[in-house]
């Protein structure tokens, strides 16, 4: 919260966009401005009117370098806008740097995230130590289509301005903690001896000669890839990641996507009553990948480049009583698999469970 | 891992390290590092500040760790106190 808890009187506020960007198409700013205004009047009893040349509670613009405010810009990158609190004049008016590279997309700077950020300021709210916040100092890219405000953020400002008027009251996600005994995750991948673990649109990150468990946007590394990633593998023959959502698939190498990406699953060999895949692991030994859905798994030779036949099979008749997967990789001649808040190790060779352990025993907690 | 900067590169880590703090955690702008004085180095106590807004390793000195958030594209607004 900003010190003295300044808030508007009013519910219903006024919106003026005084001048545009050459960097983009000016129906394009004004859908960013509108669509970051939605951002906190769907959470919120607030409204959001634009006028045009009257006096406006928010007025929105772009400036450079010195625009007498006693907040200079300072060029590209760095400071990328500022807002003022709740109040008269300047009070919640939005400034974003001229200098930035601004953008609809995930290039440069994406207005329509920066705008919402600096709106939480217009509104009263100061800055939020949670990494994953809307309200988090540092930039960070989320594309716009599958941004939801953080559960960090609803609270603060409803704190301020009350609950929403909806019927269902709107929920945000929650920032993953890898000491959180209730953390699951989406899927898991080996990638070049490290272990990443993908939740929402985190990637939580292992190296096996580091205690820390490093957090990162997994649009940090690759900005293409959408969140909730539903199955990933190692091809280490080929130095190669596969990830899986829904009916499509991603090879990441390094920091690129593979061009012509993402790609129907079916590609593979699966059968159109395939939807999605919800784990995979690759036997760098044998080169044979293993796909799980549902209680079936499938088995794919890399060598081959195609579905080895007799497949799908039951999960339970090949590796035991582990239910259905929700990720899975190995690691030292074993498979880890992974269903809610468990983990079992599971031994290929004598095809049995050797271990039961919680899914976050890789996190040192 | 990443290689630590080059020590002739101290010049401009301490000229970012002091923007940032000046920008962000109010460091007072005319604050005068004392060898000797009694209390902590000023420039050091609102490191530690946003070193735990950030949820890093509070040391106090600028590490690789540090200056990476410092060197993110950010919001002009402190992370603390007013901005009137």
């Amino acid at each position: 919260f900003t010190k003295g808890n300044p808030k508007w009187k009013s519910n219903h506020l006024t919106y003026r966009i005084l001048n545009y960007t050459p960097k983009m198409r000016q129906a394009d700013t004004e859908e960013a401005i509108k669509k970051a205004l939605s951002v906190w009047s769907k959470v919120t009893p607030l409204t959001f009117r634009r006028v045009e040349d009257e006096e406006a509670d928010i007025v929105i613009s772009f400036a450079y370098r010195d625009h007498r405010d006693n907040s200079p810009f300072d060029g590209p990158n760095g400071q990328l806008a500022h807002a003022f609190q709740p109040g008269e004049g300047i009070g919640g008016d939005v400034h974003l740097d001229e200098e930035e590279a601004w953008t609809k997309d995930g290039r440069g700077y994406n207005l329509f995230i920066v705008v919402a950020h600096e709106l939480g300021h217009s509104l009263g709210l100061s800055h939020s130590t949670d990494p994953g916040a809307l309200m988090y100092p540092a930039y960070s890219y989320t594309d716009p289509n599958e941004f939801l405000l953080p559960q960090d953020d609803i609270d603060g400002i409803q704190a301020i301005y009350g609950k929403s008027n909806a019927a269902v009251q709107p929920t945000g996600p929650v920032t993953p903690e890898a000491c959180d005994p209730n953390l699951t995750f989406d899927a898991i991948a080996t990638l070049r001896g490290e272990i990443i673990f993908f939740k929402d649109r985190y990637m939580l990150r292992k190296h096996p000669a580091r205690t820390v468990t490093e957090r990162n946007f997994i649009s940090l590394f690759w900005s293409k890839l959408p969140s909730g990633i539903q199955a990933a593998y190692e091809n280490i023959e080929t130095d190669e990641v596969l990830v899986f959502k829904e009916d499509k698939y991603w090879v990441i190498r390094g920091y690129d996507i593979a061009p012509g990406y993402p790609k129907p699953i079916y590609h593979l060999g699966f059968p159109k009553t395939v939807k999605r895949v919800n784990a995979a692991y690759s036997d760098e030994n044998t080169g044979k990948t293993y796909f799980f859905i549902a209680d079936r798994y499938w088995r794919y030779d890399e060598n081959k480049k195609s579905m080895d036949h007799g497949y799908p099979r039951k999960i339970v008749s090949d590796f035991g009583k582990i239910g259905r997967v929700d990720a899975a990789f190995q690691k030292d001649g074993y498979v880890y698999f992974f269903h809610g808040t468990t983990q079992f190790q599971f031994d290929p060779h004598t095809k049995r469970i050797v271990r039961q352990m919680k899914s976050i025993s890789w996190f040192n907690c | 891992f990443p290689v630590a900067p080059e020590a002739e590169d101290e010049g401009k880590t301490l000229e970012l390290v002091e923007t940032y703090l000046q920008n962000f955690y109010n460091l007072q702008r005319d604050h005068q590092p004392h060898l000797r004085n009694k209390g902590e180095n000023p420039l050091a106590a609102k490191l530690k500040e946003m070193q735990a807004f950030f949820g890093l390793q509070v040391t106090g000195k600028p590490d690789l760790r540090t200056l990476e958030i410092m060197k993110k594209p950010r919001c002009g607004i402190p992370d603390i106190g007013e901005y009137v």
